[in-house]
């Protein structure tokens, strides 16, 4: 199956 | 202090529409350049991000800067008491606990003032890096929302898939299978209705149909919506605002493990 991934495995915490 | 004064009120109320649903609470940052945003949803797999340019309102006067943390279901009450033909003026001290917010009639035998209380809002900023996406999909907003409606009532994921033929969005449920593709400069509207795809790659990825029909509530903003997709990344969804700036919501895929 397919797992929503989170914003945060993408984007780095400024 | 802080005045801004948008003579297209209904920019605003727009605006507050397509965020007060995706976002519970965020910042609204202002500075020199103008009104910005950044803020995810509780879930941390959409973000949403706009900018009200300080050239798109009359007059726009900020001191210092300053961030109005802000509930935005509260706002968007406040913005709900506003008529869509009146000026929207917001107003704060270089130091604020509330934001007032002004609407004035076009004749100006009305006009309310709205204080709110200010939030502190401990808010996480992220850092979006500058992607070369694979493909950049142009189509009219309006048909962007059919799509999102349409396929959500098959399933609750879409897949979009972009090549050389055009772009296909395609769900999948219980009850079967539905497509829509979409050619390239396909004229769907009178006005507006073209289809543009920039590729540089095919490319195929699977979204949560809920939020992007979330990101959809921007619609009455925009004519021209733009997905950026690239392989295994965040597809970017902009609706560009004429005169003021813009409005961009990033989703994180669906990926198999």
């Amino acid at each position: 199956g397919l797992t929503q991934k989170s914003l945060k495995d993408f984007f780095s915490t400024a | 202090m802080f005045e801004a004064r948008l003579v297209q009120g209904s920019l605003m109320k727009k605006f507050m529409e397509a965020i007060k649903d995706l976002v519970k609470e965020a910042n609204w940052d202002c500075t020199g350049t103008g009104i910005s945003l950044q803020a995810m949803d509780t879930s941390h797999v959409s973000l949403v991000s706009l900018l009200l340019r300080s050239d798109g309102f009359d007059p726009y006067r900020c001191d210092r800067n300053i961030s109005l943390g802000i509930n935005m279901e509260s706002m968007a009450k406040i913005m709900k008491c506003a008529s869509n033909d009146d000026v929207i003026t917001i107003r704060s001290e270089d130091h604020p606990d509330n934001v007032t917010f002004v609407f004035e009639s076009p004749n100006q035998e009305k006009v309310c003032d709205y204080e709110m209380k200010l939030m502190d809002i401990d808010s996480e900023h992220l850092g979006i890096p500058d992607t070369e996406y694979d493909a950049i999909i142009s189509m009219p907003a309006s048909e962007f929302q059919r799509i999102c409606r349409d396929l959500s009532n098959i399933g609750d994921s879409v897949k979009i898939t972009c090549n050389k033929d055009g772009v296909q969005f395609s769900a999948q449920g219980d009850t079967g299978i539905g497509k829509i593709a979409l050619k390239q400069n396909a004229v769907i509207d009178k006005e507006d209705g073209q289809v543009s795809i920039e590729l540089n790659d095919p490319v195929s990825l699977t979204f949560a149909l809920r939020y992007l029909t979330f990101f959809t509530k921007a619609t009455p903003l925009a004519s021209t919506v733009t997905l950026s997709v690239s392989a295994k990344n965040p597809v970017a969804v902009e609706y560009r605002v004429d005169d003021i700036g813009y409005i961009r919501y990033y989703l994180a895929p669906k990926i198999e493990e």
